[in-house]
């Protein structure tokens, strides 16, 4: 019985959610 | 909306395809209610919350900001073939608080807050020292160049006389000495070669829209005047959509708060045509 090691998350990079993209230029 | 502090929320990303569908919903009724200045487009989404609401709604609670188009609210350009004015050309920004509900996939308004300022002196510097700065609306400069233009055009227009609606931009330029101007007008009910008093000239029940962009170069011993007006197809007498509610969509011209507004009443909330003529 093969037994799949379970995958334990290192620390990747942080997601910001907000705010969005910027689609022109910030002012 | 009443939005009660029980209620669960979420937070989905900001550039979630359905958050920037309730952004663009927003843009879209910024743009068909605004009475004055320029159309705004999406530059960015700062927050989202999405309450969930029984029965069956979402309220999308959203804060965005926008950038001024060159494209006057009166003319009926499509918001997507508008450019966005650049920071060369001192651009104007919108922040704004909208709440929207979604039912059966669709959006609508219930709430709205914006506010628009231009960008800084020293940002406009950064990027080109040499350019002009948004000048006041009610500059005796500005709007003697209006004043000029207008006058200009009137007099080589064989159609009807042009009234002002509003001074939508104006930069004043060191080199050499000269006055830019951007200015909306309106069809009357006088001949341009016959109009003697344009007080006694009324706006047509069919409104007609123009806007113009005009530079009064001073010279010695007088001054020149170019002015170039696109005067748009007529607007039909359908019934206009009209802001409900304490909405308060005000992205307004940007360099001078007391200038005189136009009446709401000879403005429309929506450019309902397409084609523009240029004159």
């Amino acid at each position: 019985k093969v037994v799949q090691p379970g995958i334990v998350a290192g620390p990747g990079p942080v997601v910001r959610p907000c705010p969005g993209r910027i689609r022109y230029f910030k002012v | 909306v009443p939005v009660g502090p029980t209620l669960a929320y979420d937070e989905p990303n900001c550039d979630d395809p359905e958050t920037e569908q309730a952004a663009l919903a927003a843009v879209d009724y910024i743009n068909s209610h605004v009475l004055r200045g320029y159309k705004h487009t999406l530059n960015q989404i700062d927050k989202v919350k999405v309450w969930l609401q029984q029965p069956g709604g979402q309220v999308f609670e959203l804060e965005i900001d926008t950038l001024e188009t060159t494209c006057h609210v009166l003319d009926p350009t499509p918001l997507a073939n508008c450019t966005v004015r650049q920071l060369v050309e001192h651009a104007v920004e919108g922040d704004c608080d909208f709440r929207l509900l979604k039912q059966d996939g669709q959006f609508s308004v219930v709430f709205s807050k914006c506010d628009s300022s231009p960008d800084s002196a020293e940002d406009v510097r950064k990027v080109c020292p040499d350019c002009p700065l948004l000048a006041p609306l009610n500059d005796t400069k500005v709007v003697h160049a209006v004043d000029v233009a207008l006058t200009a055009f009137n007099a080589q227009s064989n159609g009807s006389y042009f009234q002002l609606v509003e001074v939508s931009r104006a930069q004043l330029v060191p080199l050499p000495p000269s006055t830019y101007v951007e200015f909306a007008v309106a069809a009357t009910d006088c001949a341009a070669q016959e109009a003697t008093d344009p007080a006694q000239c009324n706006l047509l029940a069919e409104k007609q829209y123009g806007f113009c962009k005009a530079t009064l170069t001073e010279k010695v011993g007088g001054e020149d005047v170019a002015v170039t007006c696109t005067v748009f197809q007529p607007q039909s007498l359908l019934p206009q959509p009209q802001p409900d509610g304490p909405d308060a969509v005000a992205l307004a011209p940007v360099a001078d708060p007391v200038a005189p507004a136009p009446s709401p009443a000879d403005l429309p909330a929506a450019a309902l045509v397409v084609g523009p003529m240029v004159v």
